[in-house]
């Protein structure tokens, strides 16, 4: 999934 | 960015700014856990391993370094301010933190998403935070008595967790492929630590009485 790994949350 | 992720990221920094207000005015650090607040500090450290490598936004970059400021300097106010260290009641806050970390790591190099040495630290740091409260938590079991600023911290902090796992539901609806397993789990469990503290908190806000727990 694409959002896995981008860490975009604090 | 949704309402909820923004209530979060606002009551997790309120909280922080509660915390510092209380060392830096005060001069006071009663009833805070050093143990807590080291945890704290190496949670953040773990996690913004990426903090030059991989830019989010203006907004995550700025909070990041401000949440790592702050977490050092606390731990540094606590530690070595001349005036605040005295207030720290050491011999309430005896939690044996560092073991804690262990099972954190374990469980990290067995259950992330991808076996990178940053992909470790960061899931290592999702599952530290969950149960870096625990030193806090025990520390006000023994002390009960909290004062405002105290009781208003962890309020706030367990008000972070909350909105965070209502960004989660919201953005599992909103968003395609948006499943975080590791830190739903962590984060929910880490959310369910603060609920005695809340029941005590409301309880205390609605009889209008002063905030105490029960031996």
């Amino acid at each position: 999934a694409k959002a896995h790994l981008d860490h975009d949350e604090l | 960015m949704n309402i909820f992720r923004l209530a979060g990221d606002m009551t997790h920094l309120a909280s922080v700014l509660v915390l510092l207000l209380k060392i830096h005015t005060i001069k006071s650090c009663a009833g805070i856990s050093l143990k807590t607040q080291e945890l704290f500090a190496i949670v953040f450290l773990t996690r913004y391993l990426d903090l030059f490598t991989n830019f989010i936004s203006i907004y995550n970059t700025i909070m990041k370094l401000i949440f790592l400021g702050s977490s050092f300097s606390i731990v540094w106010y606590i530690r070595r301010h001349r005036v605040v260290r005295r207030s720290y009641d050491k011999d309430q806050d005896t939690f044996r933190h560092f073991f804690l970390m262990w099972p954190c790591l374990i469980l990290a190099i067995f259950i992330n998403e991808k076996f990178t040495l940053k992909e470790v630290m960061w899931t290592f740091s999702i599952y530290l935070e969950a149960i870096a409260i625990l030193p806090q938590l025990v520390m006000l079991q023994r002390t009960r008595n909290i004062d405002n600023l105290t009781g208003q911290y962890i309020f706030l902090l367990g008000a972070y967790r909350a909105f965070y796992i209502l960004n989660w539901i919201y953005r599992y609806f909103t968003e395609e492929h948006y499943v975080h397993w590791i830190t739903w789990v962590a984060g929910v469990i880490q959310t369910l630590l603060y609920g005695d503290f809340f029941y005590y908190y409301f309880q205390s806000w609605k009889n209008n009485v002063k905030l105490e727990l029960p031996a």
